[in-house]
C-alpha cells in the first residue's frame, strides 16, 4: 500500500468517560446522548463495540478533560445506572493522518507496531477514512509522538484539541 | 448546533471480525495487524476499547464480506488464541456524514435517536470528523437508511464497499 500518510499529531487534553454496563438494545445510545447534548458536552470520540456475554456492552465517548465528570453524570444518569461509570481523565490521543487512505492496513500496522516499540500500551482505536487514532495515558503521550514522527518520517504537531 | 450534514450511507458489504481475549498490554495490536497485512486483507474500520476486568480487550475490523474469514484466521493465529474469534458476516454500516462536525454530540443525538425509533439496535459506533458510524445487523439496514434519510431531511445513498 502506497502509504500516503501527512503528519502525526497528539492532544493532550482528553479525557475517557465509558457507561460499563448499558443494555445492547435499541434506544439505550439515544438516550444517553440525548442527556449528554442536554448537559452541553462537546464530544470527539464516540466508541462501542461488541457486546459482552451479560447482554451489556460499553459505551466510551472522550471529551475535553475540563468536561469530562459533567459528562460522566449526564451519562449515568440517563441509564438508571450511576455505578458503572468510568472516568479516566489523564488521556492522550495519538492520530497519524493521511488522505486517501482507501485501507487501514497498512497504516495500523506501521502505527502500532512504533507504539508497541516503544513500550506504549493501546487504550483504544477508532479509525476514520483520514485518521487512525489512538488513546493512550497521558504520560506516554510525547514519547510516542516522537515515536510515531519517525515511523512515519514526519515532523510532529502538538494539536489543538477539538475534531478528528 | 449547526448541523452540516450532507448525507446518509448504507454499505451492505460488511462483516465484522473480532478477537474477544487479546491481552491489554503493548505490542499485541501491532502482532495482529502485522498478520492481517501479511494476510492481505483490506480493513475498514478498527475499533478498541476499554479493558474487562480480566485484563482483555476486544479489537475489532470491519471488512468486506469475502474477506471475513481470511481475516479471522489470520487475526487469531497471530495472538495463539484460535478459540476466541467472533465472526459476525452479515453486517450494515449506516454513515451520516458532513463535513465540520466540530462535535459528534447533536449528529449523534439525532442518529441514534432515529435508530432508536425505528427499533434498529446498534452493533458498534465509530467516529470521524466527517462522519459518524453505525454497524448494525444486515437485515434492517435498508430500514435504517430510510429512517436516517427522514432524520436528516436527506436523500439516501447505497455505499460502495471501501473507505470511510
Ligand atoms: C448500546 C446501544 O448502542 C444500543 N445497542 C442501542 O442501540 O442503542
Ligand atoms: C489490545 C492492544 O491494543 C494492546 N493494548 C496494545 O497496545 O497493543
Amino acid at each position: 500500500e502506497d502509504l500516503v500518510v501527512s503528519g502525526v499529531e497528539l492532544d493532550e487534553e482528553q479525557a475517557r468517560v465509558t457507561l460499563l454496563n448499558v443494555p445492547d438494545r435499541p434506544g439505550y445510545a439515544g438516550k444517553v446522548f440525548r442527556a449528554i447534548a442536554q448537559a452541553g458536552v462537546n464530544v470527539d470520540m464516540i466508541v462501542q463495540n461488541v457486546r459482552s456475554a451479560s447482554g451489556d456492552t460499553r459505551l466510551s465517548i472522550t471529551v475535553p478533560r475540563a468536561d469530562a465528570l459533567r459528562a460522566a453524570e449526564a451519562a449515568s444518569a440517563a441509564v438508571d445506572d450511576p455505578g458503572h461509570v468510568l472516568v479516566e481523565p489523564n488521556m492522550a490521543k495519538l492520530s497519524v493522518v493521511g488522505i486517501g487512505m482507501r485501507t487501514h492496513t497498512g497504516v495500523a500496522t506501521r502505527m502500532f507496531g512504533a507504539l508497541a516499540e516503544a513500550g506504549i500500551n493501546i487504550a483504544l482505536i477508532n479509525t476514520s477514512e483520514v485518521r487512525v487514532n489512538v488513546l493512550t495515558d497521558l504520560g506516554p503521550g510525547k514519547a510516542g509522538l516522537a515515536a510515531l514522527g519517525r515511523a512515519f518520517d514526519l515532523p510532529t504537531r502538538l494539536a489543538a484539541s477539538g475534531s478528528g
